[in-house]
């Protein structure tokens, strides 16, 4: 939207109203997150500001468009909204941005079919001219989060919007996350260069390696190649599409002796949050003794001597194939991240390799699900394929189940399974929110654009037999055995039977090498069943305010070293007084004004027609008494 | 009536924003967007 009074400031004060749903709580905080990692940006819970967003459960998925300045500015995610996507969409129209079909150029990249639209509907397809939007000098975007899908306000089955270049009907109206050129909208808009949580990403495909350095203090160095005999083939960034690119790190162990160390360090790196996400890709081609381990080198004035601090050991069979790993670090100095190749027993020739590095201030996944050979699943007899059995932080056992058979779409599930923990666990299972990712591998973390959804597990839900929902799986569920044998019991699994199209899996990275990875995070979020209404009083402030309470939902704040009140307003209303007590409006002062006008105008005319009363009056007597002694004469002269 | 084995959030439909909204028989500006009185474009 052209205008600059419509910017929010790059720290958003926002609320979560009670009327939303525990799940959609969660989800829009994970939202925030994918805000923090790609843009400038940051949201933080309301604390006094003037303006701020309040998000509550209203009918419906909608928002304004841009920063109005009216105090507290509405944002509804209503049911069937609490879908990450939908809330970065209806934030992006709170940010500033129309749909993107509405541009002025866009009868140059996709027809509208008027007469498959809803009678009535017209109006929604109509595009505007550069007084009241700016593209941003960004190239028309089939694949951003605020365009139509193809079959938006259709009448019939026949597609309303058709694309001028047909690969992109299907890419319309995707709600997976951000395009790069969101991004790159968002980021101009708001003149910004860096995020919040993004540190580093490397692909290895420039020769200064992303500034990563090879310690002196080690028997053998990391190789930047793009094969190796004994595997990889090829790189995990391109996976052998482009060739003489797409390269990586590789540790050669037939070099060296057992035992030798090679240490690769990232630059330096500068801290914001205090805690990190490693994530990248790891090859073993050598032997099951190798060893990767990851090490942090931290710079801080009470370390002098670089403090290198073992986080994490990696020991993997060999397997032939690329294999995600991530590594949670805390760090809060400026610090290196360090990646050690040990070579271990063993006279097997390859190595370790290292490629498509990503680090993060964000919080890793909780689990990774590994789906080798995923064509071959497609169409499979049984339809579904179980993960294999996970525990939650909390100790709840768990499985996802995948349904590959009701094409055209992928359906998802979470189910509870019975587990070693369930006598000292909480049943039903309360609050736990489920996360479920099938990960874009683009080697670039800004530029995935992975399938995320979420549910919650709802202590209070029944089943049409009355049973708890989420109650406890040797109670509620079915008897299943693993492949090993052992048996357990399965509860009712909840989740999306469209988490995506086949068509759309195939697309961007999401199967690479014939892999695919699920992500999966279950986190308690009974903390979100608060009341976040009131505002963050400052330090000091409290005291002070403890006993001088506004009204009408002013601000206390400290002035002088005295406690006052900061009123809300909005375009047209105020309150005011000592305690926000007294209401005012535009309406107020008109009604004021033409009342005082009126009294005005009364008065006067009472006086004036006192006056010509009187007036008339005394004129009238003195008539009177001049006549009564009167000779009169000559009357008819 | 006997739960199925699995429950849709969903109920098998993968709804867009303006499906959800149309349903609920919402007539927002682009389907979606709340219009004030300031910012009224021409629709």
């Amino acid at each position: 939207i052209v205008g600059e009074s419509y910017r929010w400031p790059h720290t958003i004060p926002y609320v979560l109203d009670d009327s939303l749903e525990m799940n959609a709580r969660g989800v829009i905080l994970n939202a925030f997150e994918r805000y923090r990692l790609k843009t400038c940006i940051d949201f933080k819970p309301w604390s006094g500001e003037p303006n701020y967003i309040s998000v509550f459960k209203g009918s419906g998925c909608w928002s304004s468009v841009g920063n109005r300045r009216v105090g507290k500015q509405e944002l509804s995610i209503g049911k069937g909204c609490d879908r990450i996507a939908t809330v970065q969409h209806e934030f992006l129209h709170a940010l500033g941005f129309w749909h993107e079909q509405s541009r002025s150029d866009r009868d140059d990249y996709v027809s509208i079919i008027w007469d498959r639209i809803i009678s009535g509907k017209k109006n929604n397809f109509e595009s505007y001219d550069d007084r009241q939007t700016d593209s941003l000098n960004v190239p028309y975007d089939y694949s951003s989060v605020m365009h139509y899908s193809k079959t938006a306000f259709q009448n019939g089955s026949e597609p309303t919007i058709v694309t001028r270049i047909p690969d992109f009907m299907d890419v319309i109206g995707q709600r997976m996350d951000f395009s790069d050129s969101d991004i790159l909208k968002l980021n101009q808009l708001y003149n910004c260069s860096s995020s919040l949580s993004f540190m580093e990403s490397c692909d290895f495909e420039l020769e200064n390696v992303c500034g990563m350095i090879q310690s002196s203090e080690d028997s053998a160095d990391w190789q930047r190649v793009s094969q190796v005999p004994e595997g990889p083939e090829s790189d995990h960034s391109n996976m052998g599409r482009c060739k003489g690119s797409g390269f990586f790190m590789h540790f050669n162990r037939s070099s060296v002796n057992e035992g030798a160390t090679a240490m690769l360090g990232s630059r330096i790196l500068y801290p914001k949050r205090g805690f990190q996400c490693l994530q990248f890709f790891l090859y073993n081609s050598g032997s099951e003794y190798d060893q990767l381990n990851i090490y942090v080198r931290e710079y801080s004035a009470a370390s002098v001597n670089r403090t290198l601090t073992l986080v994490e050991e990696i020991k993997d069979v060999p397997i032939g194939s690329w294999q995600l790993y991530h590594v949670t670090l805390k760090v809060t100095n400026k610090f290196r991240v360090v990646f050690g190749g040990v070579r271990g027993a063993g006279a097997s020739r390859g190595g370790l390799s290292i490629d498509d590095i990503n680090l993060s201030e964000t919080q890793c996944p909780h689990h990774v699900w590994h789906i080798r050979n995923f064509t071959q699943l497609i169409g499979s007899p049984s339809g579904s394929v179980y993960s294999p059995s996970f525990y939650s932080s909390k100790g709840y056992a768990f499985q996802i189940r995948l349904n590959l058979s009701s094409l055209p779409n992928v359906g998802m599930y979470f189910h509870l399974i019975s587990g070693a923990n369930d006598d000292q666990l909480e049943w039903p299972c309360p609050w736990q929110q489920v996360t479920m990712t099938i990960l874009d591998q683009n080697p670039d973390i800004r530029q995935r654009m992975s399938n995320k959804r979420s549910i919650t597990t709802d202590p209070f839900m029944t089943t049409g037999n009355g049973d708890y929902f989420w109650d406890r799986p040797s109670k509620v569920g079915v008897q299943d055995f693993f492949p090993n044998g052992t048996q357990f019991q399965r509860g009712r699994g909840y989740g999306y039977s469209v988490f995506m199209t086949h068509e759309r899996l195939k697309s961007r990275d999401f199967m690479k090498g014939d892999d695919v990875y699920i992500l999966l995070t279950v986190e308690d979020i009974s903390h979100l069943n608060t009341t976040q209404n009131e505002p963050t009083p400052t330090l000091g402030v409290n005291d002070l305010c403890t006993n001088f309470k506004c009204e009408n939902d002013g601000i206390c704040i400290l002035h002088n070293g005295k406690a006052e009140c900061r009123c809300p307003s909005g375009e047209d209303w105020w309150y005011m007084g000592e305690r926000c007590e007294k209401r005012g409006s535009t309406r107020d002062t008109i009604v004021i004004a033409v009342s005082s006008t009126v009294a005005v105008f009364a008065v006067m005319l009472v006086i004036t027609l006192v006056s010509v009363y009187c007036t008339r009056k005394k004129y009238h007597q003195e008539t009177s008494s001049k006549t009564a002694n009167m000779t009169l004469e000559n009357q008819h002269a | 009536l006997p739960t199925p084995e699995i429950f849709d959030v969903d109920g098998g439909i993968d709804q867009d924003i303006f499906d959800i909204n149309e349903d609920l028989g919402l007539d927002l500006f682009e389907g979606d967007i709340r219009l004030d009185g300031v910012q009224e474009r021409n629709s």
